[in-house]
């Protein structure tokens, strides 16, 4: 066997031959589809397994996946989760679970599928996903995760962006780039197109001169922005508008941080080294205007000041003094410790403390689950709603494995914010520095952005507690007067001086005409943005929902993802196989948050699934 | 820059033009009273004509302060930044915007205008004259219009604010000028008797584009015997 494998060429291994993997990446308006393409060929003499491995981020939604076996073509169906389900019953019955996606790392999910391919057959892989990308920092990032197993004859990465406020920067990050694959890569742009291209020759991919392994391994990052000469971009095709909204150069409104610390002892060690590291480092940001404070909790809740102060000098000076000097003991009081910020906020803002025109948030960091006070993740989530009352947002960071994220998650977004993982890894402090550096430059508060009533429906979210610097609101609906000639977007927010009234007025028939002669890259963008969107905030209000509420939800996101084919918490993906002679069935689900990360075995049965929501 | 002043009282205008060198700053308007002060920073043409007296002059950058507000406004064909307490807000003419901060009020209207209301009764619209921005010669400039200036003290003065007051003038002795079109006069102000033309001026208030015409009497060299002193005593160091 030995010598027989010697004599195959270096684009066999183990008797399959990749002759090509392309990935095709069209993004539109920051709405990216991206098809992943992989043909293979069994040169052995008997049947072997081919596997596809697509890594994908967890924001995308796969929207399709194709095996076309010598000429037959197996689609992916995508179906209700609960009716898939009935389908396994029997295999789940025998323990025979697992799904062909699987949560990969912090910001990955993994496709896996295999086939039994008979000795000199044909197969075609193609994986369809689609995401919207999110404007953080000033750019937008487009991830793809490089690692094929073996070099292949043709490897290609495309991607074309259409963007129709034109492009301002347009750059690739190639974690693996060597000088030899430099001249490879390639991007432009131009106006309201870029471009960028990745084809190594079968040479190029070698790891070394001799070397049959491929150096193909590792991040593929397409970063952009785009022009902003106004505040606010609409666009309105086929019965559908988005709106991105970004205003620039507005000053930062000061703000009033209580950071909400968990010493508990299981903070002990590197969490809290990393802890006080990151806290440091963002004390360093604090601006003059700012106001801050320090909650610690385990067992007791004790507190850095009595009242909220202001970031002067002499005071930052303290604040790490009192950082550095930060220790593990006790168990976790998330109760007391987050009712203790709320009040601090609520009293300042009373008696005046903070400027008028300020924002106030409480960031909470914590590595595990309430154990001791109040315990009940119900009567918690209730006490911290009713003593923020809507007024201020509040963000929730899970530090390591065995925080209760859920808990976490709900109760931020019952309280305007977010939750957000810190994994537990030796970058954890820049994790959370970035996420300090996402809300510190908050440029506007309360932004209401206003529609002609009678003219549209449907609208996703629009109004927001923040605008932070380098993000983007995004707001999606169908315009229902396809008769009016304009249409009006009003944004309305409190900046750190003044009120912003920020119009935006377009002319229909003018963008129609503009937009037909780009249809053959526009297309259905809007539509399958909007109801991206939509999903996507369906699906987070419906973690917070109850009983009718939630099945209205529910009901709502379901119809929408069947409708537009997105693998969604909601629904599987049903794919047909052929295996020894018989059709099988495999499912692709959307893994949760909470689902178990990677150590993924290929499985040997062709039954795969697991409930991932 | 032309300068066109309305009175109502006679139904009729007058207008001169302030001749000076790209760099120099000057005072529109100033009140003591109310804190507020408009100064205007003049540029030329892109290329300076060879042949003396034919090189035009524009605004192109106003300054507007408000001392009781703590507020500056800068406008110029580019961008409009706004000051308040030390603190910068920058907006560009692709805006359209509406800023409001205790009694003020700043609406940009994409490239076309922007309104700065100071409390109850000063409002000032400034224009944007936007040209083509390939051409040789000509480039962007900025129009200032006051259009209400009722709260304004009687200490206001400047170029403008000089006018804000109540004044009178006569006209007489209607007599043919160089230019058949345009007779001359003699008008009576400011206790100067002057030779006047009869011409006309376009206010772009409303259309920023082709502008509507506004005759007026036409006071020479640089508004010499209207205005009180001469121009280049509102010459001031710099915009603020």
């Amino acid at each position: 066997r030995n010598n027989r494998k010697r004599s195959l060429p270096d684009t066999v291994v183990d008797g399959i031959e990749i002759y090509s993997t392309k990935i095709n990446c069209k993004v539109t308006s920051r709405f990216a589809h991206n098809v992943v393409t992989t043909r293979a060929v069994n040169r052995a003499d008997t049947a072997k397994e081919v596997s596809f491995d697509v890594e994908l981020p967890k924001t995308a939604f796969i929207t399709n996946f194709t095996m076309t076996i010598d000429g037959v073509t197996y689609p992916g169906n995508v179906k209700e989760k609960e009716v898939a389900k009935k389908q396994y019953e029997k295999a789940v019955s025998q323990g025979k679970t697992a799904g062909l996606v699987k949560a990969s790392g912090r910001k990955l999910e993994k496709f896996t599928v295999s086939v039994n391919v008979a000795a000199g057959s044909k197969v075609t892989f193609e994986l369809t996903y689609e995401e919207l990308l999110k404007r953080h920092k000033g750019k937008y990032e487009m991830y793809i995760k490089v690692q094929p197993k073996q070099l292949i004859n043709h490897f290609e990465i495309v991607a074309d962006i259409y963007e129709p406020q034109g492009i301002k920067e347009l750059n690739a990050d190639v974690s693996f780039i060597t000088n030899d694959l430099m001249n490879v890569l390639t991007k432009s742009f131009s106006g309201k197109k870029g471009h960028v291209s990745f084809k190594p020759s079968f040479d190029q991919q070698r790891s070394c001169p001799t070397c049959s392994t491929s150096l193909l391994n590792g991040d593929f990052i397409i970063t952009y922005d785009v022009n902003r000469e106004q505040p606010g971009n609409v666009q309105i095709v086929n019965g559908y508008f988005v709106h991105f909204f970004a205003p620039q150069n507005l000053p930062i409104v000061p703000k009033n941080v209580v950071f909400v610390i968990d010493i508990s002892g299981s903070m002990s060690g590197r969490k809290l080294a990393q802890t006080k590291d990151a806290l440091l480092h963002i004390l360093n940001d604090v601006k003059e205007d700012d106001f801050l404070n320090f909650i610690l909790f385990s067992s007791d809740v004790t507190v850095w000041k009595e009242n909220m102060v202001q970031a002067t000098p002499e005071n930052l000076k303290e604040a790490r003094n009192f950082v550095e000097n930060m220790q593990t003991a006790g168990l976790t009081n998330i109760n007391d410790g987050l009712l203790k910020g709320i009040e601090m906020v609520n009293r300042a803002r009373e008696m005046g403390i903070l400027l008028d025109r300020s924002t106030s948030i409480i960031i909470m960091l914590t590595d595990g689950e309430a154990n001791t006070g109040e315990s009940r993740v119900d009567k918690i989530q209730e006490n911290v709603k009713n003593a923020i009352g809507g007024k201020f947002p509040l963000y929730n960071l899970g530090f390591g494995h065995d925080v209760n994220y859920n808990f976490l998650e709900k109760m931020a977004l019952e309280n305007h914010g977010v939750a957000r993982r810190i994994y537990e890894d030796s970058d954890a402090n820049l994790q959370m520095q970035g996420f300090y550096d996402e809300v510190a430059n908050p440029l506007l508060i309360d932004v209401d952005l206003q529609y002609p009533q009678n003219a549209i429906s449907d609208v996703t979210q629009n109004n927001y507690q923040h605008f932070y610097d380098g993000s983007e609101i995004v707001v999606a609906g169908k315009v229902v007067d396809l008769e009016s000639n304009s249409f009006v977007a009003d944004v309305k927010g409190h900046g750190a001086l003044n009120d912003l009234t920020f119009t935006e007025e377009v002319d229909m028939k003018e963008m129609e005409e503009a937009l037909k002669e780009q249809e053959y890259i526009f297309g259905d963008y809007i539509e399958r943005l909007w109801a991206y969107l939509t999903i996507e905030q369906l699906l987070e209000k419906r973690k917070n929902a109850e009983g009718e509420e939630k099945e209205n939800l529910t009901a709502q996101a379901l119809d929408l993802s069947l409708k537009y084919h997105f693998v969604t918490p909601l629904t599987s993906m049903v794919v047909t196989k052929p295996e020894d002679n018989e059709e099988t069935q495999s499912i692709a689900d959307k893994p949760g948050e909470d689902a178990t990360q990677l150590n993924y075995q290929p499985p040997s049965n062709p039954y795969y699934f697991v409930d991932g929501d | 820059p032309h300068f066109i002043i309305e009175v109502p009282e006679k139904d009729d205008a007058l207008c001169f033009n302030i001749d000076a060198q790209p760099g120099v700053v000057l005072n529109l308007i100033q009140d003591p009273d109310t804190g507020i002060t408009v100064n205007g920073e003049i540029i030329g043409e892109k290329k300076a004509s060879s042949e003396p007296n034919k090189n035009k002059s524009y605004f192109g950058k106003l300054g507007i302060v408000a001392l009781q507000m703590d507020l500056q406004v800068e406008v110029t064909p580019q961008r409009i930044t706004l000051w308040s307490g030390g603190r910068k807000s920058s907006f560009t003419w692709m805006d359209t915007v509406t800023i409001t901060q205790n009694g003020l009020s700043v609406t940009i209207n994409r490239k076309k205008n922007m309104v700065v209301s100071i409390g109850d009764g000063v409002t000032f619209v400034i224009v944007l004259h936007q040209v083509w921005k390939k051409h040789p010669i000509h480039q962007d400039f900025l129009g200032l219009y006051t259009v209400d200036s009722h709260r304004m003290s009687t200490k206001t003065h400047g170029l403008l604010g000089q006018f804000f007051h109540p004044f009178d003038f006569e006209v007489f002795d209607v007599r043919p000028g160089s230019d058949p079109k345009k007779p001359d006069a003699t008008m009576i102000v400011k206790n100067h008797k002057l030779t006047v033309t009869r011409g006309s001026q376009k206010d772009y208030r409303k259309d920023s584009g082709q502008g509507t015409k506004v005759f007026c009497w036409f006071v020479h060299d640089n508004g010499s015997g209207l205005i009180d002193g001469v121009h280049t005593d509102y010459i001031v160091p710099d915009l603020f």
